[in-house]
């Protein structure tokens, strides 16, 4: 997070807010709901309280503009630049523009007002951007349909204004850091000779033109999938990558999710309902066998004839010796299978059925 | 796919304009000034492409105007 330079900030906690004019694009009661929430974001994690008046000078003024607004920042149209507010202080200070010629929504499409408003009101109390992608405060616009802080954001603005009173604090996520030794995976999946790394909401890929870690939201190319995945596969010869949380699983080519899905595992696969979820999976171009982890067993199932293999559920640790007895994650590359459990990867050769080497879980990231 | 070689004069526009708006560039109009290696320009486009955690090249590379293609807000990444 950065904190405004000169570090600005409101000296009361108490601070009114009221909004000048209304786009015609939503009606009243859209835009005072989202400007309120947008607020509550910011009260929830400090001191601060926001009181709405409906005439004369608030600290806090929102309106909407279009063009040169005789402010030193003149939009642009459509696109590009869809709002700006002032740092705290006196006058015109603390106050929120957005861009009138931008259409303001209150759902998933361009540009949703509450999403824009939770990150100019940031700056309002005296916040800068943040290189955090995950951050509300980050400068470019994303929207998956949830609007949180993040724990960037909840320590940028705690450093200034401290922590609520109330000690139920929302928790807040944390992006994942490509470098941190601690880094866990929820999954991990081949995808057209890359490799896309799972973790909460976000994707870590490696593609070996561009040695920086690409780091940004599942729903970037996903929109409908949930967060938090539990364990993917690339099924290479019908070019699909498969998605599984719960009992439930999606099915993409490329950036197109298939249709008719969620689909269930049962029906599906065979699995039988005692299996609630899927830890890790991974398919074999070469077999069309496809290995699902689940606990300390796991299943072999085939692609082609799409059952699953007589004799199994067996034991992890029978066929796998030296992974332990769960996975979070796997992926094959090269004939030779990576298992992650925890920060610990093990590089395994299945035909010697041998641990190859021991390594971090991120070590693929070349920090 | 592989962006074009060289960079179209409306994305030139467009990186001039991105990093007056939000990194400070001054615009002296200096047409020459602009294609110097050592440019503002270069500085300022460094500055832009560390921000967002982009291959620092100086360059207006397809990451790079890829980025500075996104909606965003107005308020500069860098103090005024």
């Amino acid at each position: 997070f950065v904190l405004t330079e000169g570090h600005p900030q409101w000296e009361k906690t108490h601070l009114t807010y009221r909004i000048e004019n209304y786009t015609p694009d939503m009606s009243h009661a859209d835009v005072d709901s989202a400007i309120e929430k947008a607020f509550q974001l910011w009260s929830n994690v400090t001191p601060l309280k926001f009181t709405k008046v409906f005439e004369g000078q608030a600290d806090i003024m929102i309106s909407f503009q279009s063009g040169d607004h005789h402010d030193n920042s003149p939009f642009e149209g459509p696109g590009g630049n869809l709002a700006h507010a002032f740092q705290p202080g006196p006058g015109i200070g603390g106050d929120v523009h957005f861009d009138e010629d931008e259409r303001w929504t209150n759902d998933l499409r361009n540009y949703n007002l509450y999403r824009v408003a939770a990150h100019e009101l940031g700056h309002s109390l005296g916040l800068s951007h943040s290189t955090d992608i995950g951050a509300l405060m980050y400068p470019t616009y994303f929207f998956n349909g949830d609007v949180q802080l993040s724990q960037d954001d909840v320590n940028g603005i705690q450093a200034i204004y401290g922590p609520s009173p109330d000690s139920t604090q929302p928790i807040a996520p944390v992006t994942p850091q490509a470098c941190d030794s601690k880094l866990t995976f929820d999954a991990i999946t081949t995808i057209r000779g890359e490799v896309m790394f799972f973790k909460d909401k976000f994707y870590m890929r490696i593609n070996f033109f561009y040695p920086e870690v690409e780091l940004n939201f599942i729903s970037v190319f996903w929109p409908r999938l949930p967060n938090t995945l539990e364990a993917a596969y690339e099924l290479a010869y019908r070019d699909e990558i498969r998605f599984f949380k719960g009992n439930k699983y999606w099915a993409a080519q490329g950036q197109n999710m298939l249709r008719g899905y969620p689909k269930d595992i049962y029906t599906s696969f065979g699995f039988p309902k005692t299996v609630k979820n899927i830890d890790a999976a991974v398919s074999e171009e070469d077999t069309g066998k496809t290995y699902f982890f689940v606990a300390d067993k796991y299943w072999r199932y085939d692609e082609y004839k799409r059952t699953m293999d007589k004799g199994y559920p067996k034991m992890i640790a029978h066929d796998f010796p030296g992974i332990g007895n769960k996975v979070d994650a796997v992926f094959k590359k090269d004939g030779f299978f990576y298992f992650f459990h925890g920060t610990r990867q093990y590089k395994f050769d299945p035909k010697t059925k041998r641990v190859l080497t021991l390594l971090k879980a991120n070590s693929w990231f070349k920090c | 796919f592989p962006a074009p070689s060289k960079t179209q004069d409306q994305d030139v526009e467009m990186v001039q304009k991105y990093l007056e708006n939000y990194y400070t560039l001054k615009n002296d109009g200096n047409q020459i000034e602009r294609k110097r290696k050592n440019s503002p320009v270069v500085e300022k486009l460094k500055q832009m492409q560390e921000f967002f955690g982009l291959k620092i090249t100086g360059k207006p590379d397809a990451e790079t105007l890829n980025v500075m293609k996104q909606p965003r807000c107005g308020v500069p990444d860098v103090a005024q």
